[in-house]
């Protein structure tokens, strides 16, 4: 459907020159700066840290870990770019200044399970879910 | 309490700020932490006799089961679990609660918080009784089984060649000049050489009391020879409150999730 409205404004092109607006070329959005790129970073969690380990039996604390980086073309370079991440990419490349990037997110959470006492010393085993980042990707 | 640890090439990101987070700023995360793990405020446990006790011990047995398969979490027990990991003789936790671990989404043990021994001139029936504190249950959370636990030791006295047949009872009501009317769970004949953890099957028992707490009117144990003769719990090798920390009797209760837990807006 975009081929005929190309071709259309193709032709309103010729017949009312005009300058076009400057499109980023693929260049200006290749991740090569991979200090920049989606990717998952470490960051722990310490209940021990917290002064909780009266309470908390067990863990000591959990990779809680969180995503970090830009979204920018090739999202084939980022982890799990989903169908949504190009279509958000196109629509930013046309509208720079009001859509944003895709975003740099979890695609993959994990569970953790929590060991502690309660007011009255009872002691819950409970599994809390999507606590912790396994991957990232561009949504 | 939150660290930052070094990214795989051994520098922390550059665009972030390493700074220690403000006092504030560490009670917000906190409240925030407390908030996901559905805990309206920080535990104020009273350890009076110390973390390890049996349900405490018995709770971290579970947690050393399932550590190591938190990518399917509890619902991977069964794969994982592993009797190796029981850290006494003879085990707390069995199989059997593996296998309501493979369907649960919490479980809790309770601290026995009465244990009287009573003995009836009338009969000379003897029996001790238990409570459990089951009113704090989170919302939606539904018992899918309940076990009431107590030792048994090797019995070396004037019955070690005896028989027992030890009873649990639910309390239904309570009298002052007569016997509380009772409901028998369940009963179990054992010698008297026999030694390990017992467990009484109270679910429908448990899921009364969540429901309405006000019939929560305990437990009562009791025990007889083969011959019908009432017995002392203590003669029986039964380890109560003065026995040994490790073998406190306790109450353990496993829960699935029946509804959608929303956190509420602060």
């Amino acid at each position: 459907s975009t081929a005929g409205r190309r071709r259309q404004q193709s032709r309103n092109r010729s017949t009312q020159p005009q300058e076009a607006p400057r499109v980023p070329s693929m260049a200006d959005y290749n991740s090569s700066d991979q200090k920049t790129a989606c990717r998952k970073h470490e960051l722990y969690v310490s209940f021990r840290e917290l002064g909780w380990q009266d309470w908390i039996i067990a863990p000591e604390g959990y990779a809680a870990n969180y995503c970090d980086g830009e979204c920018s073309f090739p999202l084939n370079a980022h982890m799990n770019a989903t169908n949504h991440a190009i279509v958000q990419t196109l629509v930013h490349l046309m509208n720079p200044e009001n859509v944003p990037k895709p975003c740099c997110a979890p695609t993959k959470l994990n569970a953790i399970s929590v060991l502690y006492f309660d007011d009255n010393s009872n002691v819950i085993l409970k599994k809390y879910k999507n606590m912790v980042v396994r991957a990232c990707g561009c949504h | 309490g939150v660290n930052f640890l070094l990214d795989g090439a051994n520098e922390i990101h550059a665009s972030f700020i390493h700074r220690r987070l403000r006092t504030h700023e560490k009670r917000e995360m906190q409240k925030e932490i407390l908030s996901i793990l559905g805990l309206p405020h920080r535990p104020r446990p009273h350890l009076a006799h110390g973390k390890f006790n049996s349900a405490p011990l018995f709770m971290l047995d579970l947690y050393n089961s399932i550590s190591g398969g938190d990518d399917e979490g509890l619902q991977g027990l069964l794969d994982h679990y592993k009797p190796a990991v029981v850290t006494q003789s003879p085990p707390l936790a069995t199989l059997q609660d593996s296998t309501f671990l493979n369907d649960a989404d919490m479980v809790m043990s309770f601290v026995n918080l009465v244990e009287n021994d009573r003995e009836f001139s009338a009969d000379r029936r003897h029996h001790k009784e238990f409570r459990f504190n089951l009113s704090q249950i989170p919302e939606g959370e539904a018992v899918t089984a309940s076990e009431f636990r107590i030792y048994k030791d090797c019995v070396s006295n004037a019955f070690k060649n005896e028989t027992f047949i030890i009873s649990v009872y639910q309390v239904l009501q309570e009298h002052e000049d007569r016997e509380a009317d009772l409901f028998l769970l369940d009963a179990r004949t054992l010698w008297a050489a026999e030694e390990g953890w017992l467990e009484f099957d109270i679910t429908a028992t448990s899921n009364l009391w969540v429901m309405s707490p006000q019939h929560n009117l305990g437990l009562q144990l009791n025990v007889r020879t083969s011959a019908g003769h009432s017995m002392m719990l203590r003669d029986a090798g039964l380890v109560g409150r003065d026995g040994p920390h490790s073998k406190q009797p306790f109450m353990v209760a496993f829960f699935k999730v029946s509804e959608v837990h929303v956190r509420t807006t602060r």
